[in-house]
Protein backbone atom coordinates (compact mmCIF):
# COMPACT_ATOMS: atom_id res chain seq x y z
CA UNK A 1 0.00 0.00 0.00
CA UNK A 2 1.17 3.61 -0.34
CA UNK A 3 0.21 6.51 1.67
CA UNK A 4 -0.93 9.58 -0.24
CA UNK A 5 1.40 12.99 0.41
CA UNK A 6 0.22 16.53 0.61
CA UNK A 7 0.96 19.79 -1.23
CA UNK A 8 1.53 21.52 1.94
CA UNK A 9 4.46 19.28 2.65
CA UNK A 10 6.28 20.64 -0.35
CA UNK A 11 5.11 24.10 -0.98
CA UNK A 12 5.02 27.00 1.48
CA UNK A 13 1.71 29.10 1.80
CA UNK A 14 2.54 32.65 0.39
CA UNK B 1 -13.05 47.96 -15.39
CA UNK B 2 -12.51 44.50 -16.67
CA UNK B 3 -13.32 44.02 -19.94
CA UNK B 4 -12.00 40.72 -21.67
CA UNK B 5 -13.42 39.63 -25.01
CA UNK B 6 -12.88 35.73 -26.37
CA UNK B 7 -12.99 35.28 -29.79
CA UNK B 8 -14.71 32.36 -28.49
CA UNK B 9 -16.39 30.73 -25.73
CA UNK B 10 -15.15 27.61 -26.42
CA UNK B 11 -11.53 28.00 -24.49
CA UNK B 12 -14.09 28.98 -21.02
CA UNK B 13 -16.14 26.32 -21.42
CA UNK B 14 -13.55 23.87 -21.70
CA UNK B 15 -11.54 25.38 -19.09
CA UNK B 16 -14.29 25.26 -16.55
CA UNK B 17 -15.13 21.93 -17.34
CA UNK B 18 -11.50 20.44 -16.71
CA UNK B 19 -11.08 22.22 -13.56
CA UNK B 20 -14.52 22.45 -11.74
CA UNK B 21 -14.57 18.50 -10.67
CA UNK B 22 -11.75 18.98 -8.78
CA UNK B 23 -12.12 22.89 -7.60
CA UNK B 24 -15.23 24.09 -6.71
CA UNK B 25 -14.69 27.90 -5.22
CA UNK B 26 -11.42 30.02 -7.21
CA UNK B 27 -10.35 33.62 -6.97
CA UNK B 28 -9.61 34.80 -10.42
CA UNK B 29 -7.26 37.45 -10.49
CA UNK B 30 -7.25 39.95 -13.29
CA UNK B 31 -4.65 42.67 -14.48
CA UNK B 32 -3.99 44.61 -17.04
CA UNK B 33 -0.31 42.93 -17.89
CA UNK B 34 -1.10 39.63 -16.61
CA UNK B 35 -4.19 39.08 -17.91
CA UNK B 36 -6.17 36.53 -15.99
CA UNK B 37 -4.81 34.07 -13.31
CA UNK B 38 -6.02 31.33 -10.91
CA UNK B 39 -4.68 29.43 -8.79
CA UNK B 40 -6.69 26.67 -6.73
CA UNK B 41 -5.83 23.52 -4.46
CA UNK B 42 -8.66 20.61 -4.22
CA UNK B 43 -10.01 20.23 -0.57
CA UNK B 44 -7.83 17.43 0.25
CA UNK B 45 -4.35 19.39 -0.43
CA UNK B 46 -3.62 16.79 -3.13
CA UNK B 47 -3.76 18.69 -6.48
CA UNK B 48 -3.15 22.08 -7.13
CA UNK B 49 -4.22 24.21 -10.64
CA UNK B 50 -2.31 27.17 -11.85
CA UNK B 51 -3.98 28.77 -14.66
CA UNK B 52 -2.35 31.79 -16.86
CA UNK B 53 -4.49 33.99 -19.77
CA UNK B 54 -2.49 36.19 -20.91
CA UNK B 55 -4.01 38.93 -23.01
CA UNK B 56 -2.67 37.54 -26.03
CA UNK B 57 -5.52 34.62 -25.11
CA UNK B 58 -8.43 37.06 -25.70
CA UNK B 59 -9.58 39.54 -28.99
CA UNK B 60 -9.57 42.61 -26.49
CA UNK B 61 -8.28 42.76 -23.10
CA UNK B 62 -8.52 45.68 -20.61
CA UNK B 63 -8.36 45.71 -16.87
CA UNK B 64 -8.16 49.13 -15.38
CA UNK B 65 -7.32 48.03 -12.38
CA UNK B 66 -6.29 44.58 -10.40
CA UNK B 67 -9.03 42.69 -9.53
CA UNK B 68 -10.28 39.45 -7.54
CA UNK B 69 -13.69 37.80 -9.08
CA UNK B 70 -14.48 34.98 -6.51
CA UNK B 71 -16.23 32.80 -8.59
CA UNK B 72 -18.40 29.20 -8.04
CA UNK B 73 -16.74 27.16 -10.69
CA UNK B 74 -20.58 25.09 -10.42
CA UNK B 75 -22.10 28.55 -11.15
CA UNK B 76 -19.91 29.44 -14.11
CA UNK B 77 -20.52 26.30 -15.95
CA UNK B 78 -23.86 27.13 -15.59
CA UNK B 79 -23.98 30.40 -17.08
CA UNK B 80 -21.21 29.27 -19.78
CA UNK B 81 -23.44 26.08 -21.01
CA UNK B 82 -25.97 29.24 -21.85
CA UNK B 83 -23.70 30.13 -24.65
CA UNK B 84 -22.14 28.37 -28.19
CA UNK B 85 -18.90 26.88 -28.40
CA UNK B 86 -18.35 29.86 -31.58
CA UNK B 87 -20.34 32.76 -30.06
CA UNK B 88 -18.11 35.39 -28.88
CA UNK B 89 -17.56 35.86 -24.89
CA UNK B 90 -17.06 38.74 -23.06
CA UNK B 91 -16.68 38.78 -19.14
CA UNK B 92 -17.38 42.64 -17.87
CA UNK B 93 -16.22 43.74 -14.11
CA UNK B 94 -16.80 46.95 -12.31
CA UNK B 95 -13.81 48.11 -10.20
CA UNK B 96 -15.70 46.75 -7.19
CA UNK B 97 -17.66 44.24 -8.48
CA UNK B 98 -19.99 42.50 -6.92
CA UNK B 99 -21.56 40.61 -9.96
CA UNK B 100 -19.41 39.75 -13.30
CA UNK B 101 -21.43 40.15 -16.39
CA UNK B 102 -20.70 36.87 -19.20
CA UNK B 103 -22.31 38.04 -22.63
CA UNK B 104 -22.55 35.97 -25.61
CA UNK B 105 -22.64 37.07 -29.24
CA UNK B 106 -23.05 35.09 -31.96
CA UNK B 107 -20.98 35.75 -34.65
CA UNK B 108 -23.95 36.88 -36.60
CA UNK B 109 -24.42 39.21 -34.44
CA UNK B 110 -28.06 38.76 -34.39
CA UNK B 111 -28.44 37.29 -30.86
CA UNK B 112 -27.19 38.70 -27.72
CA UNK B 113 -27.23 36.61 -24.40
CA UNK B 114 -26.08 38.60 -21.05
CA UNK B 115 -25.62 36.71 -17.66
CA UNK B 116 -24.61 38.80 -14.52
CA UNK B 117 -23.31 35.75 -12.08
CA UNK B 118 -23.08 36.69 -7.93
CA UNK B 119 -19.06 36.97 -6.87
CA UNK B 120 -18.29 35.67 -3.37
CA UNK B 121 -15.52 36.56 -1.10
CA UNK B 122 -12.96 33.73 -1.28
CA UNK B 123 -10.68 32.88 1.77
CA UNK B 124 -8.11 30.41 -0.30
CA UNK B 125 -4.44 29.41 0.63
CA UNK B 126 -1.82 30.35 -2.02
CA UNK B 127 1.14 28.29 -2.32
CA UNK B 128 4.18 29.58 -3.46
CA UNK B 129 5.92 27.35 -6.42
CA UNK B 130 9.34 28.14 -7.59
CA UNK B 131 10.40 26.76 -11.28
CA UNK B 132 11.75 23.48 -10.27
CA UNK B 133 14.52 21.24 -11.70
CA UNK B 134 13.08 18.55 -12.77
CA UNK B 135 14.26 15.04 -13.39
CA UNK B 136 12.84 14.23 -16.31
CA UNK B 137 9.99 15.77 -18.58
CA UNK B 138 7.64 13.56 -20.80
CA UNK B 139 5.52 14.84 -24.05
CA UNK B 140 3.04 13.05 -25.35
CA UNK B 141 -0.50 13.04 -27.08
CA UNK B 142 -2.88 14.26 -24.12
CA UNK B 143 -5.24 11.80 -25.74
CA UNK B 144 -2.70 9.05 -25.30
CA UNK B 145 -2.28 10.22 -21.48
CA UNK B 146 -5.45 9.96 -21.03
CA UNK B 147 -6.44 6.92 -22.26
CA UNK B 148 -3.89 5.37 -20.32
CA UNK B 149 -4.88 7.05 -17.17
CA UNK B 150 -8.45 6.10 -17.74
CA UNK B 151 -8.05 2.53 -18.46
CA UNK B 152 -5.59 2.13 -15.61
CA UNK B 153 -7.67 3.28 -12.89
CA UNK B 154 -9.97 0.57 -13.62
CA UNK B 155 -7.50 -1.63 -12.07
CA UNK B 156 -5.71 0.19 -9.15
CA UNK B 157 -6.32 3.71 -7.43
CA UNK B 158 -2.35 4.28 -7.84
CA UNK B 159 -0.67 4.54 -10.92
CA UNK B 160 3.01 4.09 -11.34
CA UNK B 161 5.32 5.64 -13.51
CA UNK B 162 8.56 4.77 -14.47
CA UNK B 163 10.63 6.33 -16.54
CA UNK B 164 14.09 5.59 -18.46
CA UNK B 165 15.56 6.85 -21.39
CA UNK B 166 13.75 6.31 -24.24
CA UNK B 167 10.36 4.73 -22.57
CA UNK B 168 7.73 5.47 -20.33
CA UNK B 169 6.24 2.40 -18.27
CA UNK B 170 2.72 2.81 -16.76
CA UNK B 171 2.27 0.16 -13.87
CA UNK B 172 -1.09 -0.97 -11.81
CA UNK B 173 -1.52 -3.29 -9.59
CA UNK B 174 -4.84 -4.06 -7.88
CA UNK B 175 -7.70 -6.75 -6.65
CA UNK B 176 -8.18 -8.55 -10.02
CA UNK B 177 -4.87 -8.73 -11.44
CA UNK B 178 -1.28 -6.36 -12.69
CA UNK B 179 -1.67 -4.47 -15.98
CA UNK B 180 1.42 -1.97 -17.75
CA UNK B 181 1.56 0.12 -20.74
CA UNK B 182 4.92 1.32 -21.99
CA UNK B 183 4.96 4.40 -23.96
CA UNK B 184 8.45 4.31 -26.09
CA UNK B 185 9.85 8.09 -27.36
CA UNK B 186 9.54 8.79 -31.00
CA UNK B 187 9.10 11.12 -33.58
CA UNK B 188 6.35 11.61 -36.06
CA UNK B 189 7.32 13.50 -38.91
CA UNK B 190 4.18 13.92 -40.73
CA UNK B 191 2.63 15.51 -37.16
CA UNK B 192 4.88 16.53 -34.48
CA UNK B 193 1.72 16.22 -32.05
CA UNK B 194 1.74 12.63 -32.00
CA UNK B 195 5.58 12.41 -30.99
CA UNK B 196 6.36 11.15 -28.30
CA UNK B 197 9.41 13.23 -26.29
CA UNK B 198 11.01 12.08 -23.32
CA UNK B 199 14.06 14.30 -21.93
CA UNK B 200 15.83 12.45 -18.84
CA UNK B 201 18.53 13.73 -16.44
CA UNK B 202 17.85 11.14 -14.08
CA UNK B 203 15.24 7.76 -14.01
CA UNK B 204 12.40 8.21 -12.15
CA UNK B 205 9.89 5.90 -10.15
CA UNK B 206 6.82 7.75 -8.51
CA UNK B 207 3.30 7.00 -7.69
CA UNK B 208 0.02 9.38 -8.10
CA UNK B 209 -3.46 9.05 -7.13
CA UNK B 210 -5.40 7.03 -10.11
CA UNK B 211 -8.88 9.65 -9.02
CA UNK B 212 -6.23 12.47 -9.40
CA UNK B 213 -4.88 11.51 -12.93
CA UNK B 214 -8.03 11.52 -13.64
CA UNK B 215 -9.05 14.88 -12.78
CA UNK B 216 -5.95 16.05 -14.83
CA UNK B 217 -6.61 13.99 -18.13
CA UNK B 218 -10.29 16.09 -18.41
CA UNK B 219 -7.72 19.27 -19.49
CA UNK B 220 -6.76 16.77 -22.84
CA UNK B 221 -9.82 18.75 -24.78
CA UNK B 222 -7.80 22.19 -23.96
CA UNK B 223 -4.38 20.44 -25.90
CA UNK B 224 -3.10 18.27 -28.12
CA UNK B 225 0.02 18.03 -25.85
CA UNK B 226 0.34 17.38 -22.05
CA UNK B 227 4.05 18.02 -21.05
CA UNK B 228 4.56 15.96 -17.54
CA UNK B 229 7.66 16.99 -15.18
CA UNK B 230 8.54 14.28 -13.17
CA UNK B 231 11.64 14.03 -10.21
CA UNK B 232 11.23 11.42 -7.39
CA UNK B 233 9.73 12.23 -4.49
CA UNK B 234 8.64 15.59 -4.86
CA UNK B 235 5.09 16.83 -6.73
CA UNK B 236 4.67 16.49 -10.55
CA UNK B 237 3.86 18.73 -13.13
CA UNK B 238 1.43 18.58 -15.63
CA UNK B 239 1.06 21.01 -18.22
CA UNK B 240 -1.28 21.91 -21.42
CA UNK B 241 -0.45 24.76 -23.36
CA UNK B 242 -2.98 27.13 -24.62
CA UNK B 243 -2.35 30.12 -27.09
CA UNK B 244 -0.70 32.83 -24.81
CA UNK B 245 -1.60 30.75 -21.40
CA UNK B 246 -1.20 27.49 -19.79
CA UNK B 247 -3.52 25.58 -17.44
CA UNK B 248 -0.69 23.20 -15.25
CA UNK B 249 -1.63 21.06 -12.88
CA UNK B 250 0.80 19.98 -9.53
CA UNK B 251 -0.08 16.63 -7.73
CA UNK B 252 1.67 14.98 -4.65
CA UNK B 253 2.99 11.68 -4.99
CA UNK B 254 2.14 8.80 -3.26
CA UNK B 255 5.09 7.28 -1.11
CA UNK B 256 5.19 3.64 -0.54
CA UNK B 257 5.15 2.57 3.44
Amino acid sequence: ASNQTSLMSFFGKK
Amino acid sequence: MLEGKFESASLMKRLVEAIKDSVKLCNFNCSQTKGITLQAIDDSRVLLISLKLDPGCFEGFRCDKNLVLGLDLESLSKVLKQGNNEDYLTLIAEDAPDNLLVVFEDPKKDRISEFSLKLMDIDSDVLSIEDMDHDCSITLPSSDFAKVARDMRTLSESLQILVTKDSVKFMASGPIGTGSVIIKAHTDLKDGKESIKIDLNKSVNVTFGAKYLNDIVKASTLAETVTIKLTNKIPALFEFKLQGGYLRYYLAPKFDE
